[in-house]
């Protein structure tokens, strides 16, 4: 059986904001590792991956391993009924047809009692090679989604380029173009608001915009946002959090 | 011109 109680309800509301778009019915994972889920929307361009470590929850246990099939936006509905501060218990049997989930107030004067319905998904996990990346880029989250949303505004595409002199992101569109260029910036005091830049090469990508938008959901979960790229190989997007990460990879364009 | 990828050439099992 799983039993695995949050602290903070707004974690898993959260995260399920952050995926419910991209992907509609997935696998929750459970071992004695923690929960994850693995899946890619249904074009086959971009895929979720997260990991809510065992050592978040307090406790945690998992007997065996289970796979929960969840419909995301049925478990965003049954989320909605916690307030953010709540503490969230979910349970399950071994081979369990339903989800108890349980929501508490801190002060543990209201306690709210769900279950929800679980569905079979025949999904098959995706070997993801280890990659040492050519660039890796840590910044502000709120400084990615911004320019993921500005450029959205002039096309649909954007073309991320690392190099010594920093990262630019460029789109052309039919009303012209644009283009934000950030240099590595050193903010001992605040980390979370600096960029750094790591590079053994430089990479040239182009992406959909679409995608990255959607990947930006990710926001409020994590201060800083890492973008690992090698050229010719899917970008990973990283929001580290505390008890796990949620990382998103998108296939990137090519030339025709 | 540019096209969209799929996971499936890189990734094994997409």
């Amino acid at each position: 059986m799983l039993e695995a109680r949050l602290a903070q309800a707004a974690v898993l509301k959260k995260t399920l904001d952050a995926i419910k778009e991209l992907v509609t019915d997935a696998n929750f994972d459970c071992s004695d590792g923690g929960i994850s889920l693995q899946a890619m929307d249904n074009s086959h361009v971009a895929l979720v991956s997260l990991l809510l470590r065992a050592d978040g929850f307090e406790p945690y246990r998992c007997d065996r391993n289970l796979a929960l099939g969840i419909n995301l936006n049925s478990l965003s509905k049954v989320l909605r009924s916690a307030q953010n501060e709540d503490i969230i218990t979910l349970k399950a049997a071994d081979d369990p047809d339903n989800l108890s989930l349980t929501f508490e107030s801190q002060n543990q004067d209201r306690i709210s009692e769900y279950e929800m319905k679980l569905m079979d998904i025949d999904q098959e996990h995706l070997g993801i090679p280890e990659t040492a990346y050519a660039a890796v880029i840590t910044m502000p989250a709120a400084e990615f989604q911004r320019i993921c949303r500005d450029l959205s505004g002039i096309s649909e595409s954007v073309t991320i380029d690392a190099s010594k002199d920093g990262v630019k992101f460029a789109s052309a569109g039919d009303i012209g173009n644009g283009s934000v260029t950030l240099k590595q910036t050193h903010n001992p005091e605040e980390p979370a608001l600096s960029t750094s830049i790591e590079l053994s090469e430089s990479v040239t990508l182009t992406f959909s915009l679409k995608y990255l938008v959607n990947f930006t959901k990710a926001t409020p979960l994590a201060g800083a946002v890492t973008l690992q790229m090698s050229n010719d190989v899917p970008l990973l997007v990283e929001y580290k959090m505390e008890g796990g990460y949620l990382r998103y990879y998108l296939a990137p364009k090519i030339q025709d | 011109k540019s096209k969209q990828s799929s996971l499936s050439s890189f990734f094994s099992g997409a």
